[in-house]
């Protein structure tokens, strides 16, 4: 199962959480604008967080995040 | 499976609560407005709480949670 | 599988039954009006109580729950 | 898999057959008006018994029981 | 996988035969009108019959059982 | 996965064929006009012959039997 | 996975074929008008054949065989 | 998974080729004119072929075979 | 999973290429006008070339090969 | 899981690249004008290329590659 | 499970994120105007990131990469 992200400004960040008894954020990965980005959810990462505009498609339809 | 949050508001809390025995909470994890956070079900969580103004697409639709 | 609450007031409560041979309540959680939880079935949940005014939304639909 | 089992009238009931080579009441839930629960079937329970007005969301869609 | 019966009529039995190499009735289940059941096969449970006026539904629709 | 049967007059008959090398007849049930049995395939039931004028609903739809 | 046949006149025929290397006849089964048989594929059987007027209900539709 | 043939003339081939490395003629089975067979796919059998004229009803839909 | 191929002109071939490290043609089935075939993918065959004028029904539609 | 690549020009080249921790090209396999491939993803092939004018038929629907 | 990207333009490059606790990029493929390349998500990895102009076609529809 994977989402789907594409930057629609610079400087997007996507952010992969750890799996497991703690949480803490183990990558993070910046977008240019336009570029899109393909991601699952794995052993390691059992939670993301998107910061910046974004359109980011899932299983459920889609969702669009505004940067603050 | 996963549910997709995105913050309406500032300051909206997820609250991860631990599968088990005992019914606890793990994780808090505040979100700015327009951010978006996608968090799976796992060995660590069984149940999700969401507190202030968001948008919560799950497998059934979309709920909307106010803030008190 | 998990289900989607929502308190429609403040005070609503939900129970988890325990699983096995004895079914006794082995956690409450109360909800102010707004909030919105999302529980899952586990090794130790087999059932669950709501009490008070909420909505429920689970596979088959969306069900109500009206305060006494 | 599991029922969703809205109490229409005060004084529902819900009980648990065992499930083996016995089938035995194990365990018997009071609903009160308005509330509702949500029931797997278990390792311990593969039969329920609904006394009392209540309304019954199953896979196969809705059961109304009527007290006798 | 699981039935669900409505007793339309008070004496509604719910027999169930037993899995194996003999078939034999292992358990008879009465139902007052208006009663709800829901029975799931079982690895006791392979075949059940029901007599007196009632509502089988069933993964492939809804059956209804006349009295003789 | 089961099949439904509902007699449409009395002396319907449901025969259980044995699995394995051997095909016989291991069981016989008989039905009054009206009842309604449902029966599954099991370890010992891989093929069923419905003798009699019955309603034999099944995954891909709804067979009528008549008697000779 | 089944079959169901229902003989649209006397004297139709259900032949088994063996599974594995080696393709024999090891059961036929005899039809009278109206009757109704479900087949299973099974360890032993891995094909079929149908000799007379027969109607053939299967997962892709119905089929009818016809009397030579 | 199977398919259906209905032979549309006398003299239908149905072939099963041999699983494995080597692909070889295992089995030819004749069909007269409206003879009907279920053919599985099988350890031992993983292509088919067919001569003479047949309907050949598959999981995609119908092929009609023509002879040469 | 299977294809089902029908070949639309004399001298269609069908060529099986081997699953692992290797990619080599290990087996050629040539087809008259009319013939069908029907192919799994297996153990030793993970890819399929077919040349000549040939109807090529798949899990994704319909496919038509020509002759060069 | 397979792919249909039908070749719309002569010289269409579908490239096999390594599945694992290296990522080479370990098979191309040329196709002539109107000729049909079907390829798995297999233990050794998790990504193929597609060089010249060919339509690409996949689970998502179709997507056709133009010479350079 | 693959997506498919069709390059719209020359230099598209497709970038694999190793999978486990390390994010890294472990392969850059580069595709030329026209060529499609239809990639799984594997052992090794477990993200992509793609650059330039491109259409990507997964699960839930199809995206378009633009060029910073
Ligand atoms: N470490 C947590 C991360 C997480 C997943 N879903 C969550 C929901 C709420 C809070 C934390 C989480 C876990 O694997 O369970
Ligand atoms: N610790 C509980 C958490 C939980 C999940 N679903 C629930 C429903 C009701 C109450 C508690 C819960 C468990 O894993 O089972
Ligand atoms: N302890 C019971 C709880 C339960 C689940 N479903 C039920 C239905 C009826 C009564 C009790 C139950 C069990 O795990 O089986
Ligand atoms: N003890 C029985 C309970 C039961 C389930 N389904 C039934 C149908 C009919 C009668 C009894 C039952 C069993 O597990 O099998
Ligand atoms: N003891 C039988 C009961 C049964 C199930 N399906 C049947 C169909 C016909 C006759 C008997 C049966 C068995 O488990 O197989
Ligand atoms: N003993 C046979 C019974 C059977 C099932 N399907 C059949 C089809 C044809 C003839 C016999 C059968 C078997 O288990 O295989
Ligand atoms: N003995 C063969 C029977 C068979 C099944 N499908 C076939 C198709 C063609 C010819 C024979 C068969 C087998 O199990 O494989
Ligand atoms: N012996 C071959 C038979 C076969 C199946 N599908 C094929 C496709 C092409 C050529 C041969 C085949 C195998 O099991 O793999
Ligand atoms: N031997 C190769 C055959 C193959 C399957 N799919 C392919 C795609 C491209 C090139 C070769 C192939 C393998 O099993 O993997
Ligand atoms: N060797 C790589 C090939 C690959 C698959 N999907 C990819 C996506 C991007 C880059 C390389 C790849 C692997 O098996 O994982
Ligand atoms: N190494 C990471 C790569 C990754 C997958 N999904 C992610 C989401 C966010 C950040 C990193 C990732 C992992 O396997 O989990």
């Amino acid at each position: 199962d994977y989402i789907i992200i594409k930057a629609l400004e610079n400087g997007v960040t996507i952010i992969g959480l750890t799996r497991g008894k703690d949480t803490k954020f183990h990558h993070t990965e910046k977008l240019d604008k336009g570029e899109v980005m393909i991601l699952q959810f794995t052993e390691h990462t059992s939670a993301m967080k998107i910061r910046g505009k974004a359109e980011i498609t899932h299983r459920f339809g889609v969702a669009v995040s505004d940067s603050p």
